[in-house]
């Protein structure tokens, strides 16, 4: 019953210094900024349409150098969560 | 059983069929209970409260929806955009979203479906279920105008499907942290959670993080006769229940479905939670300043179990009713109201968490393993102090071979046993629990000062190797709760007021019995005679009196538990706090002690905790001493839990400490010589070595003379052997760790003493080279193939 983790395009980001700051970020790298995370102070949602919508390993190519990037604090591309309705 | 009542009936189709709201139905018995039409008698309907529904959307333009739809308290997360209009298709996947939000709010006789628990309440949809659910996609839901929208109502989780463990992620977490501190302008946001529907694969919802969470309102189901549903899983953490659908002759529950219709098809625990989120909406109406643990305490003071059937129903040691199929049982909405109407807010939250035990104890097939820690309930700081329990949270770090087979349960001081987590037959896992909260709010209100004891079966389901041995390597404690009795301000549920009237009847009784009485005297009663034929009306009496003077007094042959006779007063007064039985007032003068307490013979007092060499014993209520060799012992005399000086913990059995380059062999009971490279040992295997002898390296589990080709020697660290360890990937030998490479495997070149892989890239063109050295990219393991052998050699 192992189940491999499949990788979205949408990223979680931490970076201090307010949305403008984070639209600039999300920019350098290709990504689309879409807004807080709900009320999670300086978390981002990023998105990457020019990266693979679902994939099983991480794609490396120039948006990874988000998590190098000295603005960012903390950064995660998502996982896909199994979700049943009840 | 309410009967119909004429102010409330509605012109909606479905009414007549709404039976667990009203009994319409003069030929089934009733099933009122949930009391929601009292609460709406008393004017509440969820009027100025918000609502919102996290699923698959909902119909906003449904004409039961549509008159109390709030777009402020709704977003489609999927779409990133404010309609949270579910996605129509052929096989109508996302109609959920929209049957749970008709059980919450739909509108009141409008002639088209139903009525809904708070039907003049707003409410919204989230949309976020009909994509992928990641971390980042439940804490944006969870975290949408927190201050606006006061309950937020989820009916989903992770698969129930028996072998899932599976929670919140960190983003989740930290929004529902956020939720219950600043939501609702710092009162808390409300979160209610549908317990799982995995009762046919035998699933427990503790293996559900979010339901298990301290912050939601965890909510299971009964069905119209007080069954147990097919679907319902139990678990330490639901907190109340209601009726849903879960039996075949059973009547159904109707809401609200897309395309405008309605349906009786919905059911599960969907049903339970947005009915429970209806009936919060009516608090809140009540009482727009209840906090989120308010909301809890609430719900855990005015549930009850009724009818509803299960062989677990428990009296905690704060004489709470609790099951760990219905939680509280069944939710009374009138009570919710009446109680949330009066309320006072609960004394604030604190938090007692206990040093990591660390008893690496390996748990044996088909028997019990048992640890314990004494909580000072943190009474030496005062604002971490709990005295009075709300939710307890066990942390577990232990491997095992097949998760499915474990079985743990905690016992309070008071001497409550709650189970954590039932046997799963269907989970095979070999993955253990790491660092896997329990949570548990059967203690609710009881002391938290004491022994906690937990408690881990191994009951093997399926033939497994049981050689391989569970490992208990790290558990620890967290109490919430209250410094100061919550409820030291309340009234009790018994001083819910009733219907209007009945008090002056009394009253008018009270009067009338001003003359005076004639007839015979109670036996109890002494010569000075009685106003009244019943124990309570003698003015003095024979044997015993009870209670307060000139109030509630009455006239006892024998005084009741707790209390002892002063033959000379001819009273009964009041024994110790700790005592059941007694000869005196004195704390020593106990004969038996109250519940969850222990008799400790050496100071005849009772005690939560039991001295050193003793255990408690449940049945006899008394403090008995342990085997010789244990200093600690729990449940019996021989299950030792620490050992006295020259001994050592063997499982639960203390066994003579042997000598250095000796170890203690069970089967035999003695000590035996370890392998000549151990200096110490659990076995004679080379592989079982603790320590090595001198001269010895470390190498993974073994101890060896010099290190193997792959690996270098280190320096140890404080009081350790010296230690080989492995060399970088992809590097046959090195002199130390890190970029310290020597020789490479084949395909890979050694540049700057690190191994990289022997192709080149056609793509590295300067700018990219640039970027790469610049960002020191080929010192980082993760990049080490990109590109860098290419880049090195253009310069």
């Amino acid at each position: 019953h192992c189940r491999r983790d499949v990788l979205t395009n949408h990223w979680a980001v931490r970076v201090p210094g307010g949305p403008l700051q984070a639209d600039r970020v999300a920019q350098k790298y290709g990504y689309r900024n879409l807004g807080r995370i709900g009320s999670l102070e300086d978390y981002y949602h990023f998105h990457h349409s020019r990266v693979v919508r679902r994939a099983a390993f991480v794609f490396r190519g120039t948006h990874s150098f988000i998590h190098m990037d000295p603005q960012v604090q903390w950064a995660q591309q998502q996982k896909v969560k199994i979700r049943e309705k009840r | 059983s309410i009967q119909n009542d004429p102010n409330f009936n509605f012109n909606d189709p479905k009414w007549s069929s709404m039976w667990y709201i009203h009994c319409s139905d003069q030929g089934s018995p009733c099933h009122s209970e949930m009391n929601i039409l009292g609460a709406w008698r008393r004017g509440y309907t969820g009027k100025n409260v918000v609502v919102t529904i996290l699923d698959d959307g909902i119909e906003r333009n449904h004409p039961d929806l549509a008159p109390n739809y709030d777009h402020l308290a709704s977003y489609d997360v999927n779409g990133n955009d404010y309609d949270p209009t579910p996605r129509y298709d052929f096989h109508n996947v996302n109609i959920h979203g929209t049957r749970c939000a008709g059980e919450v709010a739909a509108a009141a006789n409008n002639t088209h479906c139903i009525v809904g628990v708070a039907f003049n309440a707003h409410i919204g949809g989230i949309r976020m279920l009909d994509g992928d659910v990641t971390d980042l996609v439940e804490a944006k839901s969870l975290g949408i105008r927190p201050d606006y929208i006061d309950i937020y109502s989820s009916s989903w989780g992770p698969k129930d499907d028996g072998r899932t463990v599976d929670g919140p992620g960190p983003l989740t977490r930290q929004a529902f942290e956020q939720g219950i501190k600043k939501g609702r302008k710092g009162l808390g946001s409300i979160f209610v959670w549908a317990s799982g529907n995995g009762g046919r694969q035998l699933d427990h919802c503790s293996c559900d993080g979010y339901t298990s969470s301290i912050y939601t309102v965890s909510i299971s189901s009964t069905t119209e006769h007080g069954n147990r549903p097919w679907y319902l899983e139990p678990c330490s953490s639901i907190l109340a229940s209601t009726y849903s659908r879960g039996e075949l002759n059973d009547r159904k529950i109707v809401t609200t479905d897309l395309h405008q219709r309605c349906t009786d098809g919905h059911t599960g625990t969907s049903v339970s939670a947005p009915i429970v989120a209806g009936i919060i909406a009516l608090a809140l109406e009540a009482n727009l300043l209840l906090t989120w643990r308010d909301v809890q305490h609430l719900l855990v003071r005015t549930s009850r179990p009724l009818h509803l059937k299960a062989d677990d129903w428990k009296t905690n040691g704060a004489r709470l009713r609790v099951s760990h199929l219905y939680g509280f049982g069944l939710v009374d909405a009138e009570a919710m109201v009446l109680e949330a109407s009066k309320w006072r807010t609960v004394p604030p939250q604190h938090i007692c968490t206990h040093k990591r035990l660390r008893p690496n104890s390996y748990i044996h097939a088909g028997q019990t393993l048992n640890s314990s820690t004494v909580s000072s309930g943190c009474s030496d700081e005062a604002d971490r102090e709990v005295v009075f329990l709300e939710h307890v949270v066990v942390s577990v770090l232990l491997t095992h071979p097949r998760r499915g087979d474990l079985e743990i349960s905690l016992t309070s001081p008071s001497g409550t046993r709650s189970q954590l987590l039932a046997r799963r037959l269907y989970d095979s896992s070999n993955q253990g629990f790491r660092n896997w909260e329990f949570m548990s709010v059967h203690f609710w209100g009881e002391k938290a000062k004491g022994s906690w004891t937990l408690e881990i079966r191994d009951s093997p389901s399926k033939l497994r190797n049981t050689e391989v041995l569970g490992n208990l390597k790290e558990w620890s404690l967290t109490l919430y709760g209250t410094s100061e009795d919550p409820y030291l301000h309340h009234s009790t549920n018994q001083d819910v007021p009733g219907p209007e009237g009945a008090k002056d009847e009394l009253d008018l009784q009270e009067e009338e019995g001003e003359e005076e009485y004639i007839g015979p005297c109670h036996s109890e009663c002494g010569e000075q005679g009685c106003d009244g034929p019943e124990a309570e009306h003698c003015l003095n009496c024979v044997h015993f009196s009870l209670g307060r003077p000139n109030t509630e007094r009455t006239c006892v042959s024998h005084c009741p538990l707790g209390y002892f006779g002063d033959v000379a007063a001819h009273r009964c007064r009041r024994c110790h706090r700790d005592c059941e039985r007694c000869l005196g007032r004195s704390e020593a003068e106990c004969t038996s002690c109250r519940r969850g307490l222990y008799m400790n013979p050496l100071s005849s007092t009772c005690v939560h905790t039991c001295p050193d060499s003793h255990y408690g014993n449940q049945e006899q209520q008394r403090c008995l001493e342990c085997d010789d060799s244990c200093r600690r012992c729990s449940q019996d005399s021989d299950r030792c839990t620490a050992c006295k000086h020259g001994h050592s913990l063997a499982g639960m059995t203390c066994v003579p400490e042997c000598s250095n380059g000796t170890f203690f062999h069970l089967e035999e009971m003695s000590c035996r010589v370890c392998h000549s490279s151990c200096q110490t040992c659990t076995g004679p295997g080379k592989q079982e070595c603790i320590r090595c002898a001198e001269g010895f390296l470390q190498q993974e589990w073994r101890c060896v003379q010099a290190c193997a080709p792959g690996y270098y020697s280190g320096e140890p660290s404080t009081g350790r052997n010296r230690m080989c360890h492995r060399c970088e990937e992809n590097c046959v030998s090195c002199s130390g760790p890190g970029t310290a490479c020597l020789r490479c495997k084949d395909g890979f070149s050694l540049v700057s003493r690190t191994c990289v892989i022997n192709s080149s890239c056609n793509n590295a063109d300067e700018i990219f080279c640039e970027m790469v050295k610049s960002n020191r990219l080929c010192e980082k393991k993760l990049y080490r193939q990109f590109c860098c052998k290419t880049c090195l050699m253009n310069g």
